[in-house]
């Protein structure tokens, strides 16, 4: 169990670093085991350092700083094992335009081994979802779904629906 | 093991029968505050076995029975389905696809049933066990579960990377 | 003392139905003292239902009613004591379109007795401030501003900067 | 009594004299994500007389003092100070400004002053008392902010119905 685990931890470390530098291009991370000499119960701790900054807690990191570290940490995770499907539930709220443009780029890495769902108010979200539903409440109190839309294969340009569609 | 099919009834917000069937890639799930998105999000969890009513953001499990609004009456009942692809055999069953359901009634008891089979809670966490999909791991993720991932409570953390070995 | 507080607490509550209902456009609030009895050390409790919906604990709410329930009871006590002036950090985020809509009038009907400083990511602020300060790490780690727009009295319209600028 | 101008120098990440004029109605603060928006809201309570290292995201409150990058050495000192019109005389001091400065040591202790003249922390928070600005007051409004308004432990609530008394 214990080489299973360092095995694990050594695998996900490595890809951090990757997923950082990706989603913050550039800038360092790391994890490290609080007491090495006791893996099977020691705590992880994460230290993240944006370019040209101190490396530093991660409690001193901005909110978006936060989100993309997290979102760095859960894709260096799904690398080792990949979970078949995942609900991401408003995590670009706190980024900023090209943030939100790094976050899709890693979707679009991810997309062909994990099944993505993203809860969104963002419209650059929106555009980039391969698939569109919307919930709505027309009967006040009661949810229901309002219709999908194919936003279908990129390299087609949508028809251009005629005005006032 | 992809996720074919959503069906909620009674569940939170959706009052009536309603069917999600998503696709490979990314689906985008858009709609006013308040409309239900979350409320998907938290099915979907509450399907793979969660037991604390806190995560369902609710005092008591029975929370999510449909309450009713000023124009319907309360439901007595709440149930949901999520039917995945098992062409690759990820999951130890013979069957092709997995249809995995829970129903909970307003006086207690909660039902589970795999290919409409009932079955007990315990059978579901073992079946899931390998897939990344129990309930407390890493496939649903909003605010608090990147505060999670952050935390200096470490052993939260920790738990991730178990269930990533 | 008592009085006062009671005095206090009234203003506040009647207040909160009006700043509540004008960021909901309609629905129900209230706050009420847990133990009438002892004022001045009793515990405030909020109820709060969007239009339609049945009256419930405000945790049942969704991210984007619960930013708007605080709005409404902060604005509420404003009411009685306006604060000369208030910083806002990206209270807009989890707001769909149309709710920023609102808060951004709710700002207009303050901001002659309240001083507002809004940090926002989103265009729709963004645009309807009367200045805009851009801060930037042109050196990385240290913050510096960019510079002041005055997007001034909102009936001229802007000069359309030469292309390019 | 409006704010007119803050100064920081050596305030995390504000290594230089960094000056802001603020005028009346809504002043938009936008830049990308960790570029130090926060960090200007965080100077605004602090200088208000904020004793709480964790309100300022750190675990020691000398953690506000520029901590240097790549490039540049860490600071020695810390310093904000908020200059407001006091026309009105809201503020019980004859003069009308109150130039409200707060500065830290990396070796420990903090100096507070009033329009250049050092006093004891004390005397800011006696002078703030009842203009709705004291450092715990509802003027500095975050995502925490709004979990505190909304909180099922309300005893935070209460004190800011005290506070508007
Ligand atoms: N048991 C229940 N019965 C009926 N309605 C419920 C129940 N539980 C929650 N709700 C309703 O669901 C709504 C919240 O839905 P949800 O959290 O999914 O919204 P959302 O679409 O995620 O919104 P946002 O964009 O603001 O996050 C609440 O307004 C509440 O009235
Ligand atoms: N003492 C310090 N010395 C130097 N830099 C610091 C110090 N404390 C915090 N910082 C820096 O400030 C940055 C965070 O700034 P801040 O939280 O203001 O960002 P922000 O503009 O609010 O971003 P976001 O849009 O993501 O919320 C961190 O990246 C950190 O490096
Ligand atoms: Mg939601
Ligand atoms: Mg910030």
């Amino acid at each position: 169990a214990r080489e299973v685990f360092e095995a694990t931890f050594d695998a996900v470390r490595s890809n951090f670093t990757r997923t950082f530098q990706s989603l913050f291009q550039g800038g360092e991370c790391d994890i490290r085991l609080a007491d090495p000499n006791d893996p099977l119960e020691s705590a992880v701790e994460i230290q993240a350092s944006p370019l040209g900054k101190r490396t530093q807690r991660i409690h001193l990191l901005s909110g978006g700083e936060r989100t993309l570290t997290a979102l760095a940490l859960l894709f260096a995770l799904y690398l080792v094992k990949p979970s078949p499907f995942c609900v991401l539930d408003e995590v670009d709220a706190p980024l900023d335009e090209s943030n939100v443009g790094r976050f899709i780029r890693l979707l679009y890495d991810f997309k062909h081994e994990t099944q993505f769902v993203v809860i969104t108010h963002n419209p650059q979200t929106m555009e980039s979802a391969d698939w569109v539903y919307g919930v709505t409440m027309e009967e006040p109190g009661v949810s229901s779904i309002v219709g999908v839309e194919l936003l279908g294969a990129r390299d087609v340009p949508l028809p251009t629906a005629p005005s006032g569609a | 093991m992809r996720l074919k099919t959503l069906r909620l009834h009674g569940f939170k917000s959706f009052a009536d029968r309603t069917t999600f069937e998503f696709r490979e890639g990314i689906t985008a799930i858009i709609g006013s505050n308040g409309c239900g998105k979350s409320n998907i999000a938290d099915a979907i969890r509450w399907a793979l076995g969660e037991q604390r009513a806190s995560a369902m953001r609710g005092a008591k499990m029975e929370e999510v029975i449909f309450q009713g609004t000023a124009r319907r009456r309360p439901l007595s009942f709440a149930e949901v389905s999520l039917l995945f692809d098992n062409q690759s055999g990820r999951v130890p069953i013979p069957q092709t696809e997995l249809d995995l359901a829970r129903k909970v009634f307003r006086e207690g008891g909660s039902e589970y049933s795999l290919n409409r089979t009932a079955c007990r809670l315990r059978d579901v966490q073992s079946l899931l066990r390998d897939t990344g999909l129990g309930a407390n791991a890493y496939s649903i993720i909003e605010a608090t579960m990147i505060e999670t991932l952050l935390s200096d409570r470490a052993e939260e953390r920790r738990s991730l990377f178990e269930e990533a070995a």
